[in-house]
């Protein structure tokens, strides 16, 4: 499973 | 962005604008637990230390500054304000920091995508906002009247994550299929925190009654 850590929310 | 994470952004918005209204205009605090509130300055302190680093987009830095300084502004009034400050609750707002906030930061610490002082820190600040409302819960639980804009007020913050629910699962299918354990379980356990309240929320707002929580 793919981890995501973009932070494009608040 | 979709319509579920924009709405999830303004209801947030919206909390806390009733919060600072009933602040101002009424002067009065009466109901607002102060370890909440100030639970929020770090959550949004630990979260936004990418202002510094990364830029998103205007919306997102906007929001941010906003998020950051109307939470300092709210903590302000309640603990400096020579008349709002006397009509804090501040007997009945015992809940202790630590707390919350050790357990979150080890867990922090344990659990995270990157050892990195920003993502331990990012992840600690959504670990901490899982849980921060609970010194408001037990304070209103406590309250023997709780006014319309209180209610209101902690209504709009447990739908805010309950709307980013349905944001991150439009998410899942329309963008790359990428978890977000992290973000995902602990939005998940926010949102169910409220579950009590919603309930009491709904049924007082359904029969007109005056909103009061059980003890």
């Amino acid at each position: 499973l793919q981890q995501d850590s973009v932070k494009d929310e608040l | 962005m979709n319509v579920f994470r924009l709405a999830g952004d303004m209801t947030h918005l919206l909390s806390i604008i009733i919060l600072l209204l009933k602040i101002r205009a009424t002067k009065s605090c009466t109901g607002i637990s102060l370890k909440t509130q100030e639970l929020y300055v770090i959550v949004f302190l630990t979260r936004y230390l990418d202002l510094f680093t990364k830029y998103i987009s205007f919306y997102n830095t906007t929001m941010k500054l906003v998020f950051l300084g109307t939470s300092i502004s709210i903590v302000w009034y309640m603990r400096y304000h020579k008349v709002v400050k006397q009509t804090y609750n501040k007997d009945q707002d015992t809940f202790r920091h630590y707390f919350l906030a050790i357990p979150c930061f080890l867990l922090a610490l344990l659990i995270h995508h990157e050892f990195t002082v920003i993502e331990v820190l990012w992840t600690f600040s959504i670990y901490l906002e899982a849980v921060a409302i609970l010194p408001q819960l037990v304070l209103l639980q406590r309250s023997r009247n709780i006014d319309n804009l209180t209610g209101n007020y902690v209504f709009l913050l447990g739908a805010y994550r309950a709307l980013y629910l349905v944001n991150w699962v439009y998410r899942y299918f329309t963008e790359n299929h990428l978890v977000r354990w992290i973000p995902w379980l602990s939005g998940l356990v926010q949102t169910t925190l409220y579950a009590d309240f919603f309930y009491y929320y709904i049924k007082s707002w359904k029969n007109n009654e005056k909103l009061q929580l059980p003890a």
